[in-house]
């Protein structure tokens, strides 16, 4: 499942 | 990693040093506001258990360990140290958070990036969360009048985490083709708009030196 780009956020 | 984001997590850590300063080195809670402190650590708590199942890099996965272990901190000496409990104003955090937890609550069910995915229904809802989680602490300062030095260094910093971290989103919009998040979007603008008023102030009392105290009408 792909992740999200803004998941890589705090 | 952009310069924005970066000093964007920058300040946001440094919001934690001078709370904890305060807090755990002064042995003071006076003019924090147990409910904000309370709502960040269920914010972290919640967006941050994808620990257990992601890895974006250890930058990521040691500062996600970082803010909920500060937030639980703040959290616990509030509640269990005797000086802290002394000197909170406990009459005065008087912020009814139920309006604004339950909402978040049905906001992030109802709108997020995959209704089908239970972990992105409790991320949205941290999002929600965190855009309104400063609201008992500024209504408590509000209540108060006049703000001590610490505490306004430490709101200040908390805004302008949000406000560099609005860069970072504008800045990864033009660079990054699939970067697209309305929720974070608009979630962030509602929070830094909230501390726009207490930025007005807070530049007002400091233009003549940092050791000035903040007045709030």
């Amino acid at each position: 499942e792909e992740e999200l780009p803004s998941h890589d956020e705090l | 990693m952009n310069i924005f984001r970066f000093l964007g997590d920058m300040s946001h850590i440094l919001s934690f040093l001078l709370l904890l300063h305060k807090i755990v080195g002064g042995k003071s809670a006076a003019g924090i506001s147990l409910r904000t402190a309370e709502m960040y650590a269920i914010v972290f708590c919640t967006r941050y258990i994808d620990l257990l199942w992601n890895f974006a890099s250890l930058y990521n996965y040691l500062l996600k360990l970082l803010f909920i272990g500060a937030s639980l901190t703040i959290v616990y000496f509030m509640r269990y140290g005797p000086s802290q409990k002394a000197t909170y104003n406990a009459d005065e955090d008087a912020f009814p958070v139920q309006y604004l937890i339950a909402p978040c609550a049905v906001l992030g069910v109802l709108i997020n990036q995959d209704h089908s995915s239970p972990f992105e229904m409790v991320w949205a809802f941290s999002i929600y969360l965190e855009a309104v989680a400063i609201l008992p602490q500024l209504f408590l300062l509000q209540k108060q009048g006049e703000v001590e030095n610490l505490t306004s260094h430490y709101v200040f910093a908390l805004g302008a985490y949000r406000a560099l971290y609005l860069l970072n989103w504008m800045f990864r919009f033009m660079t990054e083709p699939d970067y697209q998040q309305r929720i974070v979007w608009l979630s962030g603008l509602v929070q830094t708009a909230l501390y726009c008023d207490f930025f007005y102030h807070y530049y007002q009392s400091k233009k003549g030196g940092l050791n000035k105290s903040v007045k709030l009408p």
